[in-house]
Protein backbone atom coordinates (compact mmCIF):
# COMPACT_ATOMS: atom_id res chain seq x y z
CA UNK A 1 0.00 0.00 0.00
CA UNK A 2 1.80 3.44 -0.60
CA UNK A 3 2.82 5.53 1.84
CA UNK A 4 0.28 8.10 2.88
CA UNK A 5 0.67 11.50 1.06
CA UNK A 6 2.45 13.77 3.73
CA UNK A 7 0.35 16.26 4.95
CA UNK A 8 0.57 19.65 3.41
CA UNK A 9 3.42 22.03 5.47
CA UNK A 10 1.22 24.63 7.43
CA UNK A 11 2.63 27.95 6.46
CA UNK A 12 3.49 28.31 10.09
CA UNK A 13 5.07 25.03 11.00
CA UNK A 14 8.31 24.99 12.24
CA UNK A 15 9.65 24.18 8.93
CA UNK A 16 7.93 26.52 6.57
CA UNK A 17 9.51 28.94 9.27
CA UNK A 18 13.07 27.67 8.61
CA UNK A 19 12.46 27.90 5.28
CA UNK A 20 11.29 31.40 5.14
CA UNK A 21 14.11 32.58 7.80
CA UNK A 22 16.78 31.19 5.05
CA UNK A 23 14.82 32.68 2.05
CA UNK A 24 14.58 36.50 3.77
CA UNK A 25 18.42 36.37 4.85
CA UNK A 26 19.13 35.44 1.05
CA UNK A 27 17.58 38.25 -0.14
CA UNK A 28 18.65 40.77 2.49
CA UNK A 29 22.04 39.12 1.86
CA UNK A 30 22.19 39.63 -1.84
CA UNK A 31 20.21 43.03 -2.14
CA UNK A 32 22.73 45.99 -3.17
CA UNK A 33 19.89 48.72 -2.17
CA UNK A 34 17.31 49.92 0.05
CA UNK A 35 16.61 48.55 3.15
CA UNK A 36 16.80 44.98 4.36
CA UNK A 37 13.16 43.66 4.97
CA UNK A 38 11.81 42.02 7.87
CA UNK A 39 9.29 38.11 7.37
CA UNK A 40 5.73 39.24 8.55
CA UNK A 41 3.70 36.65 6.79
CA UNK A 42 4.34 33.29 5.00
CA UNK A 43 1.22 33.49 2.46
CA UNK A 44 2.30 30.36 0.99
CA UNK A 45 4.20 27.15 0.75
CA UNK A 46 4.44 24.17 -1.58
CA UNK A 47 6.22 21.12 -1.43
CA UNK A 48 7.25 19.03 -3.84
CA UNK A 49 9.36 15.91 -3.22
CA UNK A 50 11.85 14.81 -5.42
CA UNK A 51 12.97 11.51 -3.73
CA UNK A 52 14.08 10.66 -0.08
CA UNK A 53 15.28 14.23 1.66
CA UNK A 54 15.23 15.92 -1.89
CA UNK A 55 12.11 18.57 -1.82
CA UNK A 56 11.31 21.45 -3.85
CA UNK A 57 9.96 24.43 -1.88
CA UNK A 58 8.01 27.00 -2.91
CA UNK A 59 7.39 30.18 -0.71
CA UNK A 60 4.95 33.13 -0.94
CA UNK A 61 6.27 35.66 1.65
CA UNK A 62 4.90 38.66 2.99
CA UNK A 63 7.90 41.36 3.79
CA UNK A 64 7.95 44.79 5.47
CA UNK A 65 10.87 46.91 4.96
CA UNK A 66 12.99 47.82 8.60
CA UNK A 67 14.85 51.07 9.15
CA UNK A 68 18.69 49.31 8.68
CA UNK A 69 20.02 50.29 5.22
CA UNK A 70 21.05 46.83 3.25
CA UNK A 71 25.08 47.43 4.01
CA UNK A 72 24.42 47.96 7.51
CA UNK A 73 26.31 45.59 9.47
CA UNK A 74 23.06 45.21 12.17
CA UNK A 75 21.42 41.80 12.63
CA UNK A 76 18.11 41.88 11.25
CA UNK A 77 16.67 40.71 14.58
CA UNK A 78 17.78 43.85 15.53
CA UNK A 79 16.17 45.88 12.97
CA UNK A 80 13.20 48.20 13.45
CA UNK A 81 10.45 47.14 10.83
CA UNK A 82 9.12 50.50 9.65
CA UNK A 83 5.43 51.72 11.45
CA UNK A 84 2.61 52.26 9.53
CA UNK A 85 2.74 55.78 10.29
CA UNK A 86 6.64 56.01 8.91
CA UNK A 87 4.84 55.30 5.43
CA UNK A 88 5.61 51.51 5.97
CA UNK A 89 7.14 49.43 2.45
CA UNK A 90 5.89 46.16 1.82
CA UNK A 91 7.79 43.33 0.26
CA UNK A 92 6.01 40.30 -1.82
CA UNK A 93 8.58 37.69 -2.82
CA UNK A 94 8.26 34.40 -4.65
CA UNK A 95 11.13 32.05 -3.46
CA UNK A 96 11.77 28.56 -5.00
CA UNK A 97 14.17 26.61 -2.68
CA UNK A 98 15.51 22.89 -2.16
CA UNK A 99 16.08 21.18 0.99
CA UNK A 100 18.72 18.38 -0.11
CA UNK A 101 19.66 16.18 3.60
CA UNK A 102 18.34 18.88 5.57
CA UNK A 103 20.07 21.70 3.91
CA UNK A 104 18.26 24.79 2.09
CA UNK A 105 20.05 26.47 -1.27
CA UNK A 106 17.82 29.18 -2.77
CA UNK A 107 16.80 28.14 -6.43
CA UNK A 108 15.50 31.61 -7.51
CA UNK A 109 13.76 34.42 -6.16
CA UNK A 110 11.44 36.88 -7.03
CA UNK A 111 10.28 40.68 -4.90
CA UNK A 112 8.23 43.40 -5.50
CA UNK A 113 7.87 46.11 -3.05
CA UNK A 114 6.00 49.14 -3.00
CA UNK A 115 5.08 51.84 -0.28
CA UNK A 116 1.52 51.34 1.34
CA UNK A 117 -0.80 53.57 0.07
CA UNK A 118 -0.99 57.05 0.90
CA UNK A 119 -4.60 57.19 1.71
CA UNK A 120 -4.08 54.22 4.13
CA UNK A 121 -1.60 56.19 5.67
CA UNK A 122 -3.58 59.40 5.84
CA UNK A 123 -6.46 57.28 7.33
CA UNK A 124 -4.07 56.05 10.58
CA UNK A 125 -1.94 59.57 10.94
CA UNK A 126 -3.56 62.30 9.10
CA UNK A 127 -0.55 64.57 9.90
CA UNK A 128 2.60 62.21 8.91
CA UNK A 129 4.60 62.95 5.89
CA UNK A 130 4.04 60.39 3.27
CA UNK A 131 7.00 59.77 1.18
CA UNK A 132 8.43 61.71 -1.62
CA UNK A 133 10.05 60.78 -4.83
CA UNK A 134 13.86 60.17 -4.31
CA UNK A 135 14.50 62.63 -7.34
CA UNK A 136 12.35 65.01 -6.10
CA UNK A 137 14.26 68.72 -6.46
CA UNK A 138 13.91 69.37 -2.60
CA UNK A 139 15.04 66.08 -1.37
CA UNK A 140 18.26 66.77 -4.25
CA UNK A 141 19.22 69.60 -2.39
CA UNK A 142 18.64 68.58 1.27
CA UNK A 143 20.72 65.72 0.75
CA UNK A 144 23.52 67.94 -1.19
CA UNK A 145 23.05 70.34 1.81
CA UNK A 146 23.36 67.42 4.39
CA UNK A 147 26.11 65.37 3.25
CA UNK A 148 28.13 69.10 2.27
CA UNK A 149 27.34 70.07 6.16
CA UNK A 150 28.85 66.95 7.02
CA UNK A 151 31.87 67.25 5.42
CA UNK A 152 32.75 70.59 6.20
CA UNK A 153 32.37 69.63 9.88
CA UNK A 154 34.13 66.36 10.42
CA UNK A 155 37.19 65.74 11.25
CA UNK A 156 36.56 61.88 9.30
CA UNK A 157 37.18 60.94 5.71
CA UNK A 158 35.57 63.26 3.34
CA UNK A 159 32.18 61.41 2.16
CA UNK A 160 30.42 60.62 -0.69
CA UNK A 161 26.75 59.44 -1.79
CA UNK A 162 26.23 56.18 -2.73
CA UNK A 163 22.58 56.29 -2.45
CA UNK A 164 19.51 57.87 -1.22
CA UNK A 165 17.35 55.14 0.92
CA UNK A 166 14.13 57.32 1.14
CA UNK A 167 12.68 60.84 1.89
CA UNK A 168 9.40 62.35 2.88
CA UNK A 169 8.32 65.92 3.11
CA UNK A 170 6.18 67.74 5.53
CA UNK A 171 3.72 70.49 4.61
CA UNK A 172 2.30 71.81 7.76
CA UNK A 173 2.61 73.42 10.20
CA UNK A 174 6.37 74.22 9.08
CA UNK A 175 7.95 72.64 5.69
CA UNK A 176 10.32 69.63 6.41
CA UNK A 177 12.37 67.39 4.05
CA UNK A 178 13.51 64.40 5.91
CA UNK A 179 15.36 62.53 4.32
CA UNK A 180 18.21 59.14 4.75
CA UNK A 181 21.07 58.30 2.35
CA UNK A 182 24.12 55.57 2.39
CA UNK A 183 27.55 56.87 2.39
CA UNK A 184 30.81 55.63 1.62
CA UNK A 185 34.13 56.56 3.08
CA UNK A 186 36.65 58.11 0.41
CA UNK A 187 40.66 58.26 0.17
CA UNK A 188 40.77 61.98 1.51
CA UNK A 189 39.93 64.04 4.50
CA UNK A 190 37.15 66.59 4.57
CA UNK A 191 40.42 69.02 4.20
CA UNK A 192 42.48 67.39 1.05
CA UNK A 193 38.62 67.62 -0.64
CA UNK A 194 38.17 71.33 0.07
CA UNK A 195 41.78 71.68 -2.52
CA UNK A 196 40.42 68.87 -4.71
CA UNK A 197 37.78 66.69 -4.34
CA UNK A 198 38.07 64.89 -8.22
CA UNK A 199 41.00 63.34 -6.29
CA UNK A 200 39.03 61.46 -4.08
CA UNK A 201 38.28 57.83 -4.70
CA UNK A 202 36.13 55.25 -3.28
CA UNK A 203 38.23 53.08 -0.66
CA UNK A 204 39.26 50.06 -2.54
CA UNK A 205 37.01 46.75 -1.48
CA UNK A 206 39.37 45.15 1.18
CA UNK A 207 39.37 48.79 3.01
CA UNK A 208 35.92 49.55 2.06
CA UNK A 209 34.06 51.92 4.62
CA UNK A 210 30.40 52.61 4.02
CA UNK A 211 28.02 54.63 6.20
CA UNK A 212 24.38 55.75 7.00
CA UNK A 213 23.10 59.39 6.99
CA UNK A 214 19.91 60.96 8.41
CA UNK A 215 18.82 64.65 8.05
CA UNK A 216 15.91 67.04 8.19
CA UNK A 217 15.75 70.18 6.56
CA UNK A 218 13.61 72.93 7.72
CA UNK A 219 12.72 75.32 5.34
CA UNK A 220 9.45 77.29 6.50
CA UNK A 221 8.99 79.09 9.16
CA UNK A 222 12.60 78.94 10.49
CA UNK A 223 15.60 77.49 8.68
CA UNK A 224 17.38 74.90 10.02
CA UNK A 225 19.47 71.66 9.20
CA UNK A 226 20.25 68.58 11.33
CA UNK A 227 22.70 65.81 10.12
CA UNK A 228 23.66 62.45 11.72
CA UNK A 229 25.94 60.16 9.82
CA UNK A 230 27.48 56.58 11.46
CA UNK A 231 30.52 55.08 9.63
CA UNK A 232 29.84 50.89 9.79
CA UNK A 233 33.82 50.38 10.02
CA UNK A 234 35.45 47.99 7.05
CA UNK A 235 33.25 44.91 6.95
CA UNK A 236 33.91 41.63 4.52
CA UNK A 237 32.44 41.76 1.67
CA UNK A 238 29.52 39.08 0.92
CA UNK A 239 29.79 36.74 -2.40
CA UNK A 240 27.98 38.55 -5.24
CA UNK A 241 25.73 35.87 -6.55
CA UNK A 242 23.22 37.75 -8.28
CA UNK A 243 22.20 41.35 -7.36
CA UNK A 244 18.59 42.47 -5.93
CA UNK A 245 17.43 45.50 -6.11
CA UNK A 246 14.45 45.98 -3.44
CA UNK A 247 13.40 49.90 -4.06
CA UNK A 248 10.07 51.01 -3.29
CA UNK A 249 7.82 49.70 -6.47
CA UNK A 250 10.30 47.83 -8.25
CA UNK A 251 10.63 44.51 -9.68
CA UNK A 252 13.65 42.49 -8.46
CA UNK A 253 14.63 38.87 -9.44
CA UNK B 1 -43.82 6.92 -5.65
CA UNK B 2 -39.51 7.12 -5.66
CA UNK B 3 -37.73 10.32 -6.25
CA UNK B 4 -34.13 10.81 -6.64
CA UNK B 5 -32.98 13.27 -3.81
CA UNK B 6 -31.11 15.85 -4.93
CA UNK B 7 -27.20 14.79 -3.95
CA UNK B 8 -26.74 18.09 -1.66
CA UNK B 9 -29.97 16.68 0.23
CA UNK B 10 -28.13 13.37 0.51
CA UNK B 11 -24.46 14.95 1.47
CA UNK B 12 -26.23 17.21 3.95
CA UNK B 13 -28.17 14.28 4.91
CA UNK B 14 -25.53 11.94 5.57
CA UNK B 15 -22.88 14.34 6.71
CA UNK B 16 -21.80 12.87 9.85
CA UNK B 17 -22.55 15.42 12.30
CA UNK B 18 -19.13 17.13 14.37
CA UNK B 19 -19.09 16.06 17.83
CA UNK B 20 -20.01 19.02 20.75
CA UNK B 21 -17.42 21.82 20.77
CA UNK B 22 -15.49 20.63 18.08
CA UNK B 23 -13.58 23.72 16.31
CA UNK B 24 -11.84 23.57 12.98
CA UNK B 25 -8.19 23.38 12.52
CA UNK B 26 -6.91 27.07 11.04
CA UNK B 27 -6.15 26.99 7.37
CA UNK B 28 -2.75 26.39 6.93
CA UNK B 29 -2.14 28.90 4.59
CA UNK B 30 -1.94 32.02 4.85
CA UNK B 31 0.34 31.78 8.06
CA UNK B 32 0.15 34.29 11.38
CA UNK B 33 1.30 37.97 10.85
CA UNK B 34 4.33 38.97 12.40
CA UNK B 35 3.86 43.25 12.32
CA UNK B 36 0.79 44.26 10.30
CA UNK B 37 -1.06 44.04 7.43
CA UNK B 38 -0.64 46.56 4.53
Amino acid sequence: VPAAPLAPLGCDDPESEAAAEFAVNYINGHSHHGYKFALNSIENIRVISQGLNNDIIFLELDLLETTCHVLSPTPLANCTVRSFAQHAVEGDCDIKLQKLDGKFSVLASKCHSHADSSEDVRQVCPECPLLASLNNTEVLTAVATALNDHNSKTADPYLILLEIGRANIQYEPAHIVSVEFAVAATNCSAEDAKVSVEACQLLPDDQSNFGFCTATMVTRPSQDLRVGCQLYGHQVPTPDAGVIYSHPGHDTS
Amino acid sequence: SVAKRAVADVAQHDKVPHPVGFVPPPPPCPGKIRHFKI
